[in-house]
Parts: C-alpha cells; sequence; structure tokens
C-alpha cells in the first residue's frame, strides 16, 4: 500500500 | 490601524467556505500588499495559501504590518450573519486583541458590527520555492469537484495521470474500479469550459480523496481550476478569486512504501 506522505518533508519551513 | 473594505462581500464568505473545511484556525497575515494566509491541516498533508491582493479591495489601509489569529469557525459563524449582498469591512487596530467585521447593505440602511477575539498562533511558515511544473491541467471547477465526489466512492486514493492524450482520474476499490478520462477540449465557446493540458512530462502521482475533496469546497469561487504536477512533488490545485487573488491547496502524495 502506498503511505501519505507529510508536506514539511517537500517545503522548508523559514 | 488595519481596514480592507470588500464591496462583494460575499467572496469572503466564499473564501470561508474554502477554508474551513480543512483549518481550525490560521493568522491572516496583514501587509501593504494585501493579506496572506498559509496554514497546513492538523495532520499536515495539506497545506492552505490564500493571497487577498490590496487593489482588490474598495478601500485598504494597513498602517503596519499585522498577523491576526483566528479561530476560523468562530469567523464563519460571523460572516454567516452577513447576506451575499453586503459590503464587509475587516477592521483592528495595532497590536489589538480583538478584530472587527462590519456588514452594510447596499443601501446602508442596515449597519451590523461583529468584534472577534484574536488569537495567539505560533505557526510555521513554509518556503514554497517557484516551480516549473511537469503538467498543468485546467479544468472546469464544477467538473473537478464532481470527479472527485464520484471517484470517492470507490476507494480512499485517486491516481491522476497525465499524458499528451489527456488526464485519467482512477480509483479503486472493493466494489471495483473508476476512470474517467479528460481530453483536451478541441473548442470552447467559452474560456472557463475549456479543459486545458500543457505537458512536458508525462506524470502519475496518488493522492488521498478526502483532500481533494476539501479542496472543493472552493468551487465557487471560480469556473475553472488549475492543477499542477511534477514527480514526487506535492500537487497543487488553484483557484482565482475574480480580480483579487487566489487560493492554492498544496497536497502531499502518497508514495509506494
Amino acid at each position: 500500500a502506498a503511505a501519505q506522505s507529510r508536506i514539511p518533508h517537500y517545503f522548508e519551513i523559514l | 490601524m488595519f481596514e480592507a473594505r470588500l464591496l462583494q462581500g460575499s467572496l469572503l464568505k466564499k473564501v470561508m467556505e474554502a477554508l474551513k473545511e480543512l483549518l481550525n484556525e490560521a493568522a491572516w497575515d496583514c501587509s501593504d500588499a494585501g493579506i496572506q494566509l498559509q496554514a497546513m491541516d492538523n495532520s499536515h498533508v495539506s497545506l492552505v495559501s490564500l493571497n487577498l491582493r490590496a487593489e482588490g479591495f474598495d478601500k485598504y489601509r494597513c498602517d503596519r504590518n499585522l498577523s491576526m489569529g483566528m479561530n476560523l469557525g468562530s469567523m464563519s459563524k460571523i460572516l454567516k450573519c452577513a447576506s451575499n449582498e453586503d459590503i464587509i469591512t475587516i477592521k483592528a487596530q495595532d497590536n489589538a486583541d480583538t478584530v472587527t467585521f462590519v456588514f452594510e447593505s447596499p443601501d446602508q440602511d442596515k449597519v451590523s458590527d461583529y468584534e472577534m477575539k484574536l488569537m495567539n498562533l505560533d505557526q510555521e511558515h513554509l518556503g514554497i520555492p517557484e516551480t516549473d511544473y511537469a503538467c498543468t491541467i485546467r479544468l472546469p471547477s464544477s467538473e473537478f469537484a464532481r470527479i472527485c465526489r464520484d471517484l470517492s466512492q470507490f476507494g480512499e486514493s485517486m491516481v491522476i495521470s497525465c499524458t499528451k492524450e489527456g488526464v485519467r482520474f482512477s480509483a479503486t476499490g472493493d466494489i471495483g474500479t473508476g476512470n474517467i478520462k479528460l481530453a483536451q477540449s478541441a473548442k470552447v465557446d467559452k474560456e472557463e469550459e475549456a479543459v486545458v493540458i500543457e505537458m512536458q512530462e508525462p506524470v502519475s502521482l496518488t493522492f488521498a480523496c478526502r483532500y481533494l475533496n476539501s479542496f472543493t469546497k472552493a468551487t465557487s469561487l471560480s469556473k475553472s481550476v488549475q492543477l499542477s504536477m511534477s514527480p514526487e512533488v506535492p500537487l497543487v490545485v488553484e483557484y482565482k478569486i475574480e480580480d483579487i487573488g487566489h487560493v492554492r491547496y498544496y497536497l502531499a502524495p502518497k508514495i509506494e512504501d
């Protein structure tokens, strides 16, 4: 099954 | 002093509908340029980015930058008190702990004001880089809403595949499989009814239907919606808001273990 990834994985926290 | 007056108050009511299912609270960041909001849903799977430009307001004044933390459930209750025809003004003093919403009927014979407590929100801001996406798909927003609703019946996830020929939305579950293929429009009378695909390379990604359905709460803001995809990055679902701005949703893909 596919796992749900999370937004902070892709965008840098400022 | 902050003051923003919107002749078409119904737009703010629609914006609230577009936000409140995903977000319980959010900071409204006000500057000279306008109002911006960026927030992730509780599970950090999606991110909402709202931009309302100062020029889109009938009157706009922002003496110093301020960030107003609002409970969106409370704000939604207040905006329900405004009629669709009302002019809406948002006002706050510098460093205030409240914000005031003023609703004027079009002929000015009824004026209501509601004061709401602000919240201290310590929210993280994410830097979203300008990206050239491998595929962008523009389609009628009502069509996209219909596709998300229909395919949600089949499974929790939806595969969106874009090729030169068109875009395919698929979902599989216990009852079977649903596939919806949209071809690029050959000829359309109205721009907003068109399906337009721009593709540098084919992309196929899997997304949770639940979030896509939440995004479609923005359908009333715009006749068309734009989907942008690149391999292994979040999908962007953008609804333009007339002459004033946009709401963009970013959705992290599901990835094979």
